[in-house]
């Protein structure tokens, strides 16, 4: 919040739009308007009343530059949209930057994202350090319910909640990387960087950078689902394939490979798997091994097909790493297999378990 | 006037990004190097945004500092 926790007395706010970008279509803009606020409204008592004339609780503008209230815009990108908090005059105004692009999908700014924070403001929460929360104040697209519970609880403690409040879905709080409990749901490499995969989150880990970076999937790839089952790197092909269910994609970078998403029985895999838990490529033999429940499977990446005799048991086949695995990689002929709080290095050729290390260690914890 | 080397432009966007969101006074910034004030609100920043606390305009620091983002000041007293 903000400080003094400034809120509105009364639980019926009203708005006014007083210019139209043209970048949109009129409908859209007040489409967008009508939905950020219900994103709030939904979660409390408040209700919102759209006025056509006259000063609102929330005047509504789009502006360049030096736009009229001596906090001046920037330009295109960097700073996109302002708005104060609860208050008379000025307060609870919302203005966009019209040097911006605002579109009604995943390109350049979603007008409705951002009206959905600024109008946040509007009602008295500052801006959150949870990267999942609508209230984070760096720019992510993301599909769905964009609330997490830091912004649930943070709204509530102002205004109380809606008796219906339970019918939304929050986002799900970013992971901390250093939660002794953590466990991954994915682990690829990227172009010399290793991408680690938990829940609608991903962090970016460059080796020569200590800090791993976290970042939204949704934010990066949105034509991916928000969580991975698996992921793998083929270096040879320059592509990341992701797993989700029983469908497919493969990135180039951070494009979507055209053509996908493909399902997984394309592969060669039997229609009874609906699931990849983890897979990981071997650079030595060119196979890319993947793992369902107690079994798994290796697939030839140069003859595009299943190799014969699989599956076969992990436990079997990977003495002392246990019968699931939930992510795996590979690097210098050790294979990373991940299982719950638990990280084993694995001697491939060997096949004998090297150390057991916690899975967060991965992300230097 | 020299022209602008990359540390210089990397140091105004720092002071710009600091002055507009954490509440950094202006004029207090040493001329050639990193004043103690702008390295307090760096680490603000990085602890903010949960990045390493260094006080230091590393890589991860400044690829957060260029992206798009809202204007309200993050951590500052609303004024």
């Amino acid at each position: 919040h903000f400080p003094r926790d400034l809120k509105w007395q009364n639980s019926i706010i009203t708005f006014r739009i007083t210019n139209y970008t043209p970048d949109l279509e009129k409908e859209d803009v007040d489409q967008a308007v009508h939905n950020a606020l219900n994103v709030w409204s939904k979660v409390t008592p408040l209700k919102f009343k759209k006025l056509r004339e006259g000063d609102a609780d929330i005047m509504i503008s789009f502006g360049r530059k030096e736009h009229g209230d001596f906090n001046p815009f920037d330009g295109p990108e960097g700073l996109l949209a302002h708005a104060y908090p609860p208050g008379n005059g000025i307060g609870g105004d919302t203005h966009f930057d019209e040097d911006e692009t605002w579109t009604k999908d995943s390109h350049a700014f979603n007008l409705f994202l951002v009206a959905a924070h600024e109008f946040g403001h509007a009602l008295g929460m500052a801006h959150s350090s949870d990267p999942g929360a609508l209230m984070y104040p760096v720019y992510s697209y993301s599909r769905g319910f964009p609330l997490s519970e830091d912004d649930i609880k943070g709204i509530q403690s102002l205004y109380g909640l809606n008796p219906d409040h339970r019918k939304v879905k929050p986002k799900p709080e970013a992971p901390n990387k250093c939660d002794p409990m953590l466990t991954i749901d994915a682990v690829t490499e990227l172009r010399g960087e290793t991408i680690i995969f938990k829940d609608s989150f991903y962090w970016r880990l460059h080796p020569q950078v200590v800090e791993p970076e976290q970042n939204l999937i949704k934010s990066t790839w949105p034509e991916i689902p928000g969580k991975v089952d698996a992921a793998y790197e083929n270096p040879e092909k320059d592509v990341v394939i992701i797993f989700r269910g029983i469908k497919m994609w493969a990135l180039n970078g951070y494009n979507v490979v055209e053509g996908y998403p493909k399902y997984i029985h394309k592969l060669g895999l039997p229609k009874s798997i609906r699931k990849i838990d983890a897979a990981v490529y071997i650079r030595d033999t060119g196979k890319t091994l993947l793992f369902t429940d107690e079994d798994y499977w290796s697939y030839n990446e140069q003859r595009g097909a299943m190799d014969s005799g699989y599956p076969r048991s992990i436990e079997v086949d990977f003495p002392g790493i246990g019968d699931e695995i939930d992510a795996a990689a590979y690097h210098y002929g050790y294979l990373y297999l991940y299982h719950d709080q638990v990280q084993f290095e694995y001697n491939y050729s060997a096949q004998k378990v090297i150390r057991i290390m916690r899975a967060n260690s991965l992300l230097n914890c | 006037k020299p022209l602008p080397t990359e540390e210089t432009d990397k140091r105004l966007l720092a002071e710009q990004y600091l002055k507009r969101y954490y509440g950094m006074q202006a004029g207090l910034q040493g001329k050639t190097k990193t004043s103690d004030v702008m390295h307090e609100k760096i680490r603000e920043m990085q602890s903010f945004f949960r990045l390493e606390v260094t006080g230091q305009l590393d890589d991860n620091t400044l690829e957060l500092m260029k992206k798009a983002r809202c204007g309200v000041p993050d951590a500052a007293e609303y004024n």
